[in-house]
């Protein structure tokens, strides 16, 4: 048990250090176990600073430097142990554009890396222009879901717009 | 394995059987607030065999199913599958033998659900079991439900230790 | 204190079945309180019913669809009482651009009606194009804040590329 | 009443001295994330009179004095006032004489803060008062933090009573 924790909190480290620089642009984070007498029942701690800032906990960050410090967090755990599949709801309500282009871009590159199928649920006009393709879900009929393939043409509607 | 396809009927707001393709790269969901995108999720879950009633956003597990609107009764069944694409032959050694798995969830007010494995009706772990050995199942990490990004900065230390675990 | 409380609370109930209806563009909304021996002890329930589905509690309702009752609420116990500023930061950010659109109509009326000032942190084009007069917050020198007042102009060429 | 100007200096990541005219109407904060929106809201709650450093994001109250970056020193003084435009004559008593009351908070590392109103000095529950007589101060349900909404929902129904306590 606690050889494997230590073995597992060596790779999430690495590729959170990795993550981190590619989703922020620069800056560094490491991760680190809180003192325990058993490592089963240590801590994770996050020490994070974004390019030119110094380094601090997670709770002085800004709600988007948190969000994107999760998420590097979240896929540092995916990648010491990748999925076939990788549903994300929302997860970009908080970022700038800079961030969700930064962000679409690392995800681009994990999908073809692992091969992971990936359900993106946003409403962020840029994350959607990223996508390889679309479903809608509306109700046409009130109460009632039902999905619809958006026709890439007009997919490209947003991607035009989205890019001005 | 990969996740192939996932098909739903009388499951939340989906009253009507509903399809939907899982392919490769990066698929956008979209549509306006209360549409029913994170009932999708939920859907996915709950086939993997999640036996809270609580992360269904219900009070118990008979609210998935389709609950009626202003115009039309509710129902008494909701069914998800899953289809697995397993060409690249990783499954566990039982279903090794199959080129497609389709696991079906099946619930019917007030006498709790059923699960069938390419037919063979099966019970609740040996669903867990499968999904648990494809690195995924209903409480994977990789499924990030709407607003727990906010519970992964808020979380405790040793909260946060839970997600180590999920990577050893 | 008893009598004042059963007093707001009908004055509050009263405002928030009508911003739900503006707000959502339908449907229908209330709030009770909860059994207690003592109205001083009571709890507040909210039950909702966006246009054409049925009457239930909070934990229910999507996402979006939460954010903008609490929105009701929050601006139901303002007009019952209301304050010379508002701020808010990133209320916006679940919500789709038909229940921004119908946000920022309702703040509109609100700050006409009362006076208040209102300063929204938004990431939302829609509701920057909706605003009088926006501040941009730079970090020119990384790790230092400074407040620019924006050209209307360039929000107005903000303004033309949300209303597309 | 009607807040006209905020100022502040040395406050979190507003190092050089800010100016915030606040208008009528809707006035919109954009920018990066980071970049120091939510600082605005906070500099505000805390002349108003906060005591609270979990509700500044802190440990402690220095933590709003502004701590450096990779290329400036620390700070060890933070300042913020507020201009109040007082033509309608609705202030407390004591105040009400004067067209306009400017409310300063100053606070020095490991000293502790001082206020002054309109040049003199003044304890902390004055200033609240203040601002209490003008359904408003650090905690008005009018302030609305990041993520707070999600709170509100969340809420068990007898936290949200205390929404009702204000409106009464
Ligand atoms: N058992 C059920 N029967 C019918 N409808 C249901 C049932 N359970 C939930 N719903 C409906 O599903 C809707 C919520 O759907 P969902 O949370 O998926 O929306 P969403 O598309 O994610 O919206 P948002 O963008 O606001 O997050 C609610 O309005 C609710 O009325
Ligand atoms: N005492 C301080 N001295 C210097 N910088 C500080 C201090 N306290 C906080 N900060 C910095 O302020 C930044 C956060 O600012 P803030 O939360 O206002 O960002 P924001 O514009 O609201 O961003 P978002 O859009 O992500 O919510 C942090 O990066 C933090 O480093
Ligand atoms: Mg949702
Ligand atoms: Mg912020």
């Amino acid at each position: 048990g606690r050889e494997r924790l230590i073995v597992a909190f060596e790779a999430v480290n690495r590729h959170f250090q990795d993550l981190f620089v590619r989703l922020f642009g620069g800056g560094r984070a490491h991760l680190t176990l809180t003192e325990a007498e058993d490592p089963l029942d240590a801590g994770l701690e996050v020490m994070a600073s974004p390019p030119g800032k110094r380094l601090q906990v997670l709770s002085l960050l800004s709600g988007g430097e948190q969000a994107l410090t999760a998420l590097s967090l979240l896929f540092a755990v995916f990648l010491a142990n990748p999925a076939p599949i990788c549903v994300l709801d929302e997860v970009d309500a908080p970022l700038d554009d800079a961030n969700v282009d930064r962000f679409c871009t690392m995800l681009d590159e994990i999908s073809r890396a692992t091969g992971t199928r990936f359900l993106l649920i946003t409403h962020h006009r840029l994350t959607m222009a990223r996508m390889d393709r679309l479903y809608g879900v509306t109700m046409v009929e009130r109460g009632i879901s039902q999905l619809v393939s958006v026709d890439l043409r007009a997919g490209e509607q947003i991607r035009l717009r989205a890019a001005e | 394995m990969q996740f192939a396809k996932l098909r739903l009927a009388g499951f939340k707001s989906f009253v009507e059987p509903t399809e939907l393709v899982i392919e490769p790269g990066l698929t956008g969901i979209v549509g306006p607030n209360g549409c029913g995108k994170s009932n999708l999720v939920e859907a996915l879950r709950w086939v993997m065999g999640e036996t809270s009633a609580r992360q269904m956003r219900g009070g118990e597990m008979d609210d998935v199913i389709f609950n009626g609107t202003l115009g039309r009764p509710a129902r008494n069944l909701a069914e998800v599958s899953l289809l697995i694409d397993n060409h690249d032959r990783k499954a566990p050694a039982a279903l090794n033998d199959q080129i497609e798995i389709e696991v079906v969830r099946r619930i019917e007010r007030g006498s709790g659900s059923a699960y069938r494995v390419n037919g063979r009706e099966v019970r609740a772990r040996d669903v867990q079991l499968l999904f648990a050995d494809a690195a995924s199942g209903a409480h994977s990490p990789a499924l990030v439900s709407q607003g727990r990004i906010g519970a992964i900065i808020n979380a405790k230390p040793s909260d946060r230790r839970a997600l180590l675990e999920e990577a050893a």
